[in-house]
């Protein structure tokens, strides 16, 4: 997608080989119209799907979820990391690891708005080790859902994310695909 | 907003005398379409400022602020709860007091996204004892911000937030304002 490609150019801050900081306009500030534009990109690659809910993740999900279900008109749920004051109990949970913190923590899904009725999209900011993204699909599973597929605003394409979802047998739509990160620049998957 | 209070008539669920549950559209799962009417809303009523960033709180906020700005045409950034990964440091920081946990815990916006030339509307999903909400004015005012108001989607009345925003002098629009959540019954301000 061009139009995020020309917005990573320009705004994105290369940390490390491994992180690519994008506070601008995805993960701390948001670009709502880049966010509809983002949405719109995702309902038309998943056009040929009959999406009847976005299945997303706290916090920086929300936003081009929230956008791609406007355009489709069909309800967004977010996963909570953490129990919330009103989400305690009737819930789908997944385990995600962290390789960063060492640890595993739960995702959690209420099973009111998730049925084996659904066809549902799985819509995550960044593809980078995949547990998140495993975390939606069993969610999904369990509900006895139908996965249209996953939507990844960017994915980091060096690491195993991409391969463990396929692997999955689950349809995978980057909008951006980083071939590398190396000496402080952005390599997209594709360029020199 | 009729609109709106007919969702939570219809969709609502009184938990307790002190909490609403609206995790059907709110705050686990997202009803866009009104998320985008909510966002007009706010526009509608702040439309006498010259809004130029709109500021929220993860989570359940990020959906009706990135539609308001979606219709404004300005960023929205959230203040994060915890530290992410790529916000570290360079920040504007405050305590927001839990009455439920009984703790302090810091809310932070980058300095990057927010100065005294911005003019600001604080977004937010509930009001009730008003901690977020004065954490978010404090963060405005620490930058030198002009704060054109709080727009809050509902308002717990019998709770104190609404008069500790007052009595800072900023302005208050909140789209749904509940009087009573008594007997199992939602109320709303100017009903019987
Ligand atoms: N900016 C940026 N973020 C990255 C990058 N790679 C991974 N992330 C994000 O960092 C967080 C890493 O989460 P961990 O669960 O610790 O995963 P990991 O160590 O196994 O990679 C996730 O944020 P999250 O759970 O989605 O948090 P939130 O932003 O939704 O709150 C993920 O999206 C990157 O290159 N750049
Ligand atoms: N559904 C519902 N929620 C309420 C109600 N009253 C308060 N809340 C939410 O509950 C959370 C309470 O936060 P605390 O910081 O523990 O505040 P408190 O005990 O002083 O009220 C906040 O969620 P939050 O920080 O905004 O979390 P998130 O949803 O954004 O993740 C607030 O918005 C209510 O009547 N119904």
């Amino acid at each position: 997608m061009e139009l995020l490609k020309n917005k990573i150019r320009q705004e994105g801050k290369v940390l490390s080989e491994e992180v690519l900081k994008v506070d601008s306009f995805l993960n701390h500030q948001i670009d709502p119209l880049l966010m509809q534009e983002i949405g719109k990109e995702f309902v038309k690659r998943f056009s040929d799907q009959n999406i009847t809910r976005i299945i997303t993740i706290e916090s920086s999900g929300i936003a081009p979820a929230t956008m791609a279900g406007m355009i489709l008109g069909v309800p967004v749920v977010f996963a909570r990391k953490r129990k919330s004051l009103t989400l305690t109990d009737h819930l789908y949970s997944a385990k995600v690891y962290s390789f960063t913190k060492k640890e595993s923590n739960d995702i959690s899904v209420s099973k009111d708005f998730i049925s084996n009725e659904d066809t549902v999209l799985l819509i995550d900011d960044f593809l980078a080790n995949g547990q998140a993204a495993l975390g939606l699909i069993d969610i999904a599973k369990q509900a006895g859902a139908t996965i249209a597929g996953v939507g990844i605003v960017i994915e980091k394409c060096f690491q195993p994310g991409g391969d463990l979802i396929r692997k999955e047998g689950v349809r995978l739509e980057s909008l951006a695909e980083l071939q590398s990160l190396k000496n402080g620049q952005v390599q997209f998957v594709g360029e020199e």
